[in-house]
Protein backbone atom coordinates (compact mmCIF):
# COMPACT_ATOMS: atom_id res chain seq x y z
CA UNK A 1 0.00 0.00 0.00
CA UNK A 2 1.61 3.45 -1.08
CA UNK A 3 0.63 7.12 0.76
CA UNK A 4 -1.50 8.08 -1.57
CA UNK A 5 -4.20 4.92 -0.89
CA UNK A 6 -3.55 5.34 2.58
CA UNK A 7 -4.66 9.35 2.53
CA UNK A 8 -7.77 8.31 0.22
CA UNK A 9 -8.91 5.79 2.74
CA UNK A 10 -8.17 8.01 5.79
CA UNK A 11 -9.89 11.02 4.18
CA UNK A 12 -12.70 8.27 3.29
CA UNK A 13 -12.58 7.46 7.28
CA UNK A 14 -12.67 11.12 7.97
CA UNK A 15 -15.66 12.38 6.00
CA UNK A 16 -17.86 9.52 7.37
CA UNK A 17 -16.48 10.58 10.97
CA UNK A 18 -17.55 14.02 9.83
CA UNK A 19 -21.11 12.74 8.75
CA UNK A 20 -21.54 10.83 12.03
CA UNK A 21 -20.59 13.92 13.92
CA UNK A 22 -22.65 16.62 12.47
CA UNK A 23 -25.54 13.85 12.84
CA UNK A 24 -24.68 13.18 16.59
CA UNK A 25 -23.63 16.85 17.93
CA UNK A 26 -26.66 18.29 15.76
CA UNK A 27 -29.19 15.79 16.28
CA UNK A 28 -29.72 16.53 12.84
CA UNK A 29 -29.63 15.36 9.11
CA UNK A 30 -30.13 18.58 7.81
CA UNK A 31 -28.40 19.01 3.85
CA UNK A 32 -27.61 15.00 3.93
CA UNK A 33 -29.47 13.24 1.05
CA UNK A 34 -30.65 9.97 1.63
CA UNK A 35 -30.46 8.57 -1.43
CA UNK A 36 -26.90 9.32 -1.89
CA UNK A 37 -26.67 7.36 1.67
CA UNK A 38 -28.69 4.47 0.33
CA UNK A 39 -26.83 3.83 -2.27
CA UNK A 40 -23.60 3.59 -0.62
CA UNK A 41 -24.52 1.35 1.90
CA UNK A 42 -25.58 -0.68 -1.39
CA UNK A 43 -22.06 0.18 -2.82
CA UNK A 44 -20.24 -1.51 0.34
CA UNK A 45 -22.89 -4.52 0.55
CA UNK A 46 -22.50 -5.56 -2.77
CA UNK A 47 -18.66 -4.38 -2.89
CA UNK A 48 -17.80 -6.58 -0.54
CA UNK A 49 -19.30 -9.64 -0.76
CA UNK A 50 -15.66 -11.13 -1.00
CA UNK A 51 -15.19 -10.62 2.85
CA UNK A 52 -16.73 -14.08 2.65
CA UNK A 53 -14.09 -15.38 -0.11
CA UNK A 54 -10.29 -13.60 -0.22
CA UNK A 55 -8.69 -12.08 2.49
CA UNK A 56 -5.90 -9.57 1.99
CA UNK A 57 -5.28 -8.25 4.62
CA UNK A 58 -6.34 -7.24 8.37
CA UNK A 59 -6.28 -3.49 7.68
CA UNK A 60 -8.85 -4.05 4.29
CA UNK A 61 -11.12 -6.31 6.11
CA UNK A 62 -11.48 -3.99 9.35
CA UNK A 63 -11.77 -1.10 6.66
CA UNK A 64 -14.65 -2.66 4.94
CA UNK A 65 -16.61 -3.58 8.24
CA UNK A 66 -16.24 -0.17 9.14
CA UNK A 67 -17.60 1.12 5.74
CA UNK A 68 -20.88 -1.79 5.93
CA UNK A 69 -21.54 -1.19 9.12
CA UNK A 70 -21.22 3.18 9.20
CA UNK A 71 -23.17 3.18 5.88
CA UNK A 72 -25.76 1.27 7.42
CA UNK A 73 -26.08 3.14 10.86
CA UNK A 74 -26.12 6.31 9.15
CA UNK A 75 -29.15 5.21 6.42
CA UNK A 76 -30.72 3.74 9.81
CA UNK A 77 -30.69 6.86 11.81
CA UNK A 78 -31.83 9.33 8.67
CA UNK A 79 -34.71 7.06 8.32
CA UNK A 80 -35.53 5.56 12.22
CA UNK A 81 -34.15 8.03 14.25
CA UNK A 82 -37.08 9.42 16.38
CA UNK A 83 -35.10 13.10 16.13
CA UNK A 84 -33.01 13.13 13.37
CA UNK A 85 -35.41 11.57 10.72
CA UNK A 86 -37.42 15.07 11.38
CA UNK A 87 -34.81 17.12 10.50
CA UNK A 88 -34.39 15.27 6.82
CA UNK A 89 -34.79 17.48 3.91
CA UNK A 90 -37.62 15.36 1.87
CA UNK A 91 -38.87 17.62 -0.33
CA UNK A 92 -36.26 18.60 -2.25
CA UNK A 93 -34.13 15.09 -1.88
CA UNK A 94 -35.99 14.28 -4.98
CA UNK A 95 -33.39 12.31 -6.91
CA UNK A 96 -34.85 9.73 -8.63
CA UNK A 97 -31.70 7.36 -7.05
CA UNK A 98 -33.20 4.09 -8.52
CA UNK A 99 -31.98 4.71 -12.10
CA UNK A 100 -28.73 5.23 -11.24
CA UNK A 101 -29.22 1.71 -9.72
CA UNK A 102 -30.80 0.17 -12.70
CA UNK A 103 -27.87 2.08 -15.21
CA UNK A 104 -24.85 0.74 -13.03
CA UNK A 105 -26.36 -2.55 -12.80
CA UNK A 106 -26.71 -2.74 -16.61
CA UNK A 107 -24.00 -1.34 -17.48
CA UNK A 108 -22.08 -4.10 -14.97
CA UNK A 109 -23.76 -6.94 -16.82
CA UNK A 110 -22.21 -5.71 -19.91
CA UNK A 111 -19.07 -4.59 -19.16
CA UNK A 112 -17.44 -6.34 -16.37
CA UNK A 113 -13.84 -8.19 -15.62
CA UNK A 114 -15.02 -11.85 -15.65
CA UNK A 115 -18.63 -12.95 -15.81
CA UNK A 116 -19.08 -14.39 -12.03
CA UNK A 117 -21.45 -13.51 -9.89
CA UNK A 118 -19.11 -11.61 -7.07
CA UNK A 119 -17.47 -10.00 -10.40
CA UNK A 120 -20.72 -8.37 -11.83
CA UNK A 121 -21.32 -7.27 -8.76
CA UNK A 122 -18.24 -5.87 -7.84
CA UNK A 123 -18.11 -4.17 -11.00
CA UNK A 124 -21.87 -2.84 -10.21
CA UNK A 125 -20.40 -1.18 -7.35
CA UNK A 126 -18.03 0.38 -8.75
CA UNK A 127 -20.63 2.21 -10.98
CA UNK A 128 -22.98 2.73 -8.58
CA UNK A 129 -19.87 4.71 -6.45
CA UNK A 130 -18.96 7.13 -8.90
CA UNK A 131 -22.96 8.22 -9.65
CA UNK A 132 -24.03 8.45 -5.64
CA UNK A 133 -22.36 11.92 -5.15
CA UNK A 134 -25.33 12.82 -7.99
CA UNK A 135 -28.23 13.04 -5.16
CA UNK A 136 -26.35 14.91 -2.53
CA UNK A 137 -24.89 17.59 -5.10
CA UNK A 138 -28.41 17.90 -6.30
CA UNK A 139 -29.94 18.49 -2.78
CA UNK A 140 -27.16 21.07 -1.90
CA UNK A 141 -27.54 23.12 -4.73
CA UNK A 142 -31.26 23.01 -4.23
CA UNK A 143 -30.90 24.59 -0.53
CA UNK A 144 -28.03 27.21 -1.14
CA UNK A 145 -26.53 27.56 1.96
CA UNK A 146 -24.29 24.82 2.92
CA UNK A 147 -23.41 24.05 6.64
CA UNK A 148 -19.75 23.81 7.73
CA UNK A 149 -20.17 19.49 8.50
CA UNK A 150 -21.87 18.69 5.67
CA UNK A 151 -19.66 20.65 3.62
CA UNK A 152 -16.33 19.70 4.90
CA UNK A 153 -18.08 15.63 4.49
CA UNK A 154 -18.51 16.34 0.58
CA UNK A 155 -15.02 17.90 0.93
CA UNK A 156 -12.99 15.19 2.30
CA UNK A 157 -15.33 12.65 0.38
CA UNK A 158 -13.75 14.28 -2.83
CA UNK A 159 -10.51 14.34 -1.40
CA UNK A 160 -10.38 10.37 -0.51
CA UNK A 161 -11.53 10.11 -4.88
CA UNK A 162 -8.65 12.67 -5.65
CA UNK A 163 -6.01 10.50 -3.67
CA UNK A 164 -7.04 7.44 -5.17
CA UNK A 165 -6.25 8.79 -9.08
CA UNK A 166 -3.07 9.68 -7.28
CA UNK A 167 -2.80 5.93 -6.27
CA UNK A 168 -3.46 4.67 -9.29
CA UNK A 169 -0.90 6.64 -10.99
CA UNK A 170 1.63 5.63 -8.68
CA UNK A 171 0.94 2.03 -8.93
CA UNK A 172 1.02 2.68 -13.00
CA UNK A 173 4.40 3.26 -12.61
CA UNK A 174 5.71 1.09 -9.57
CA UNK A 175 3.88 -2.22 -10.49
CA UNK A 176 4.19 -3.82 -14.17
CA UNK A 177 0.84 -5.61 -13.99
CA UNK A 178 -2.18 -3.22 -14.17
CA UNK A 179 -5.68 -4.17 -14.91
CA UNK A 180 -7.95 -2.25 -12.73
CA UNK A 181 -9.37 -0.37 -15.73
CA UNK A 182 -12.89 -0.54 -14.82
CA UNK A 183 -12.25 0.98 -11.31
CA UNK A 184 -9.88 4.06 -12.50
CA UNK A 185 -12.32 5.12 -15.73
CA UNK A 186 -14.72 5.27 -13.08
CA UNK A 187 -13.00 6.51 -10.58
CA UNK A 188 -12.17 9.66 -12.94
CA UNK A 189 -16.03 9.79 -13.74
CA UNK A 190 -16.67 10.27 -9.52
CA UNK A 191 -13.56 12.83 -8.68
CA UNK A 192 -15.05 15.31 -11.93
CA UNK A 193 -18.58 15.10 -10.60
CA UNK A 194 -17.00 17.05 -7.48
CA UNK A 195 -15.12 19.65 -9.95
CA UNK A 196 -18.06 21.69 -9.41
CA UNK A 197 -18.32 21.53 -5.53
CA UNK A 198 -14.78 21.76 -5.13
CA UNK A 199 -14.28 25.12 -6.35
CA UNK A 200 -17.04 27.20 -4.51
CA UNK A 201 -15.20 25.23 -1.80
CA UNK A 202 -12.24 26.97 -2.10
CA UNK A 203 -13.63 30.18 -2.96
CA UNK A 204 -15.24 30.24 -0.09
CA UNK A 205 -12.53 28.79 1.98
CA UNK A 206 -10.16 31.13 0.37
CA UNK A 207 -12.78 34.25 1.24
CA UNK A 208 -13.51 32.97 4.43
CA UNK A 209 -16.79 33.14 3.32
CA UNK A 210 -19.86 30.84 4.16
CA UNK A 211 -20.19 28.05 1.48
CA UNK A 212 -22.97 28.53 -1.20
CA UNK A 213 -23.33 27.20 -4.67
CA UNK A 214 -25.35 29.20 -6.93
CA UNK A 215 -28.79 28.14 -7.53
CA UNK B 1 -3.24 -14.46 -19.53
CA UNK B 2 -6.38 -12.59 -17.79
CA UNK B 3 -6.62 -14.35 -14.51
CA UNK B 4 -9.03 -11.83 -12.35
CA UNK B 5 -7.03 -11.14 -9.28
CA UNK B 6 -8.48 -10.17 -5.85
CA UNK B 7 -9.32 -6.59 -5.45
CA UNK B 8 -6.87 -5.33 -3.29
CA UNK B 9 -8.67 -1.43 -2.93
CA UNK B 10 -11.38 -0.39 -0.82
Amino acid sequence: MNIFRFAGDMTHLISILVLLLKIYATKSCSGISLKTQELYALVFLTRYLDLFTDFISVYNTIMKLVFIASSLAIVWCMRMHRVVRRSYDKEIDTFRHYFLILASFLLAVLVHEKFTFQEIFWAFSIYLEALAILPQLVLLQRSGNVDNLTGQYVFFLGAYRAFYILNWIYRYFTEQHFSRWIACLSGIVQTALYADFFYYYFISWKNNAKLQLPA
Amino acid sequence: NVESEPHDEL
